[in-house]
């Protein structure tokens, strides 16, 4: 069974593409087979992975119900990850969706050929920093939402209008079985009394839903990407390495059924 | 003569909504009377700023021509300085307005009665991290774009997609004036090699635009919003209000005609 999770929070820079890469990467390494779409115009996830911008290698088509997703597929530097890239006509695609009939479903529909072929344990999207067509798109083709969330007090106030939106989502039929994956704690520097005031007032909110691990701010995490590499390739000892393989144990603990 | 001038960048969590607050604060301090003008639903600049969320305070209307801009003026804690804040709804507008005439020309129209009744040397306008309805209508309206750039890789490369888009804006006749005003280097990190690499590129391909002021990491300014306060009355002499006094006066310098 092929799962779908979205990486998403409408608050920027708060790790959403860090996270989405470092995972993917780490699950590979343990013999998962993850498939990450890039759903940002800005495909930070593309070039962070080492891929070249190509015109006509996005979903913006495939949104569009024109060509089938299983074309889309490529092969990473990472063995057991493949990508679908982002473009910059991604940007346009919003326009184009929102015409469709049931537009909030032209993620699901485009998906629904690759989660029947069952090749891939696990499909990660990276949306944009907003909660427009993309994004939701996203969330109603998502079985669960992963919420990077930086330690800082902006960041905090967009938590809630996000878990407002997923109740919505789910309570009126859009996505009934969407649900909060977990929320977890990024650029967190313990030498500060607000990173740590910021990951008690999380914990207290959203009791339960917390990841245990927090990710370092470690400058390694943002070099990886100018090679073109994950954590695990560009520098697989570092703080920031060590942080996303206990993640995503932690992530794989919670998400395999009981 | 009242200047608009648009903080904005596609990229998330860059620092402009940081930005937007301590440089207009910085100018009321010397003596500028300055209005913020909050175009981002996030609404961090509002609540940064102290104030709260109210429905119907925000530009809403006033963008599909429904009411003045001149009722929707409110002070702030921080004497010479005005806000029109933000509210959720404002995600909203984005499918209004692109269904208006002339759907561009929207905020430029919303803002004629104030720029005519001459109140204020600088309007600023806080955008939200994407190149959408909300954004486009500010770099339409705007006179120049102040863009804040954090010292990463994933920063550096959305910056050729702004400069190309302010060429289009102003080659096609939508705002014929439009320029950069200066691009602002953020969260600068003296000590990793990563920050020094990404702003000598910046200034390499960007030649004369780049503020000589960068803002240092300090985490005094991440803690000033939690209190409702700009830097310079929640810790006048951090490293992080010197450096936005040190900006505001280039920056002013940079943009009183010769
Ligand atoms: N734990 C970390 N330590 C240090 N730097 C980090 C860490 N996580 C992310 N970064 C850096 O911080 C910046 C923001 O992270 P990233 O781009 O992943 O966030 P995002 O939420 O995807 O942003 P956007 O909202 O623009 O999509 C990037 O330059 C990244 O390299
Ligand atoms: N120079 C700085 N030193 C330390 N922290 C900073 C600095 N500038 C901004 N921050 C913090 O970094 C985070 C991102 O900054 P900010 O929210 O201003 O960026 P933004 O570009 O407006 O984000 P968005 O794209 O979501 O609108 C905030 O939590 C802010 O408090
Ligand atoms: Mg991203
Ligand atoms: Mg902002």
């Amino acid at each position: 069974h092929t799962r779908v999770v979205a990486v998403a929070n409408q608050k920027g820079g708060v790790g959403k593409t860090t996270t989405t890469v470092n995972l993917a990467a780490c699950l590979a390494e343990k013999g998962q087979q993850v498939l990450l779409i890039d759903l940002d115009p800005q495909a930070n996830a593309t070039s962070g992975l080492g891929l070249p911008l190509q015109e006509g290698a996005s979903l913006y088509r495939a949104l569009l119900g024109e060509g089938s997703t299983l074309d889309l597929l490529q092969p990473t530097m990472v063995a057991g990850l493949d990508i679908i890239p982002s473009e910059l006509d991604l940007a346009g695609s919003e326009v184009d969706v929102a015409r469709k009939e049931n537009y909030l479903h032209c993620l699901s529909r485009a998906l629904k050929p690759l989660i029947d072929a069952g090749r891939y344990h696990l499909i990660l999207l990276d949306c944009p920093p907003a909660l427009g067509i993309l994004t939701m798109n996203a969330l109603t083709a998502a079985d669960g939402v992963l919420i990077p969330m930086q330690c800082e007090y902006y960041a905090l106030e967009g938590l809630s209008v996000m878990a407002r939106l997923i109740g919505q989502l789910r309570d009126s039929g859009a996505n009934p079985r969407l649900r909060i994956e977990g929320i977890l704690m990024t650029m967190f520097d313990a030498r500060t009394r607000l990173a740590s005031e910021v990951v008690d007032e999380v914990r207290r909110h959203f009791e339960g839903t917390v990841y245990e691990t927090a990710i370092p701010r470690n400058v390694r995490l943002s070099e990886a990407p100018s090679y073109g590499q994950s954590i695990i390739e560009y520098d697989r000892h570092s703080r920031g390495a060590h942080a996303y393989r206990a993640f995503s144990e932690e992530f794989l603990a919670r998400s395999q059924p009981p």
